[in-house]
């Protein structure tokens, strides 16, 4: 499987996912194909995510969906907290508290309880281009506007 | 006004020891190809929805990656491809399922994103829907590997019973 999850300029996110599904698979098994909201995700309000793994187990879980929704109310309990705290001290604490990484952490860690194992890779309308993942290794790479430019696999 | 962008090529259960300095520099270079395609459309102020699939293209077309060239068999013997896209400024989506002659099964996802009704299509109707768009189409031999047959080979040999092959999921 192999995914993208893009911010622009603009400000507007993107996510896509393409797969072969897994060897020796019948019957019509599509259970494995990264369907809309447990494989792949996008919404300006929170993130948009890219999954890999084995599928029937994020579908369960609505892995890509989980994560975003999960962020959109965090993001949108920060924005109610800068009228409590001022916005600096929200957004400082938004920028330092590792908010998306949490979140994409413990979808991450229900797909493990259930007994499946994958990765998700995801980017956030701040810039943050993250992965979390269950598995030794992950084909990845990420870069952005400040200068990141990496790959990985282990 | 800032850029950001990830990418994947698949996870797994994988050995540093198994994996030759070759085979990493390889898969290394095929990531950092994809990576620079879809950088190059965000650092020239394109879409979101453009680089992603930019980035996506090349590991596509790429047999190391589980995607399009290079896809797993199935039990038949078969390529069959699965993609999806979806859109955040509008949550615009599409997705297709059990393509086998699309070659670049991401462009299909995202036609039928812009241009239908459906979110997902499968199999004939989603070829038959590509044909009609102008897709790029590609022959069975494109998609076929011979390391994924010979994967295909040693799965059957090692289990013969369907209960065991689909892991009792559906």
């Amino acid at each position: 499987t192999v995914g993208a999850v893009a911010l622009d300029m603009d400000g507007n996110l993107a996510a896509g996912t393409s797969t072969g599904g897994m060897t020796g698979k019948r019957w019509g098994r599509i259970g494995d194909s990264p369907v809309i909201g447990a494989g792949t995700y996008a919404d300006n309000r929170s993130c948009a995510v890219s999954a890999t793994g084995w599928g029937e187990y994020f579908i369960r879980v609505g892995v890509a969906h989980e994560i975003c929704t999960r962020l959109r109310v965090l993001f949108e309990g920060v924005d109610a907290m800068s009228t409590e705290v001022g916005e600096d001290e929200a957004q400082d604490w938004l920028l330092h508290s590792n908010l998306a990484q949490g979140v994409s952490d413990s979808v991450m860690a229900e797909v493990e309880e259930l007994g499946g194992d994958g990765g998700v890779i995801l980017v956030t309308p701040e810039g943050d281009a993250l992965f979390s993942f269950n598995t030794t290794g992950m084909y990845r790479g990420r870069a952005t506007s400040d200068g990141v430019n990496e790959v990985a696999i282990f | 006004k800032h850029w950001s962008i990830a990418i994947h090529g698949g996870a797994g259960t994988m050995s540093p020891d198994k994996m030759t300095p070759e085979k990493r520099a390889e898969y290394e270079v095929a990531l950092q190809t994809a990576l620079d395609a879809g950088k190059a459309v965000l650092a020239n102020g394109g879409s979101a929805v453009d680089a992603v699939k930019a980035a996506i293209i090349p590991m596509e077309d790429n047999p190391l990656f589980n995607a399009g060239r290079g896809a797993v068999f199935t039990w038949e013997g078969r390529n069959e491809l699965d993609a999806s896209i979806m859109d955040g400024r509008d949550r615009s989506a599409g997705a297709v399922t059990g393509v086998t002659t699309i070659k670049n099964p991401i462009l299909l996802a995202d036609k039928v994103r812009t241009d239908s009704p459906h979110v997902f299509l499968m199999g004939e109707g989603a070829e038959q829907f590509a044909a009609e768009r102008g897709l790029e189409t590609a022959p069975p031999e494109w998609f076929a590997t011979e390391h994924r047959r010979e994967a295909l080979e040693r799965m059957k040999a090692e289990q013969v019973s369907a209960l065991e092959v689909d892991h009792k999921f559906g």
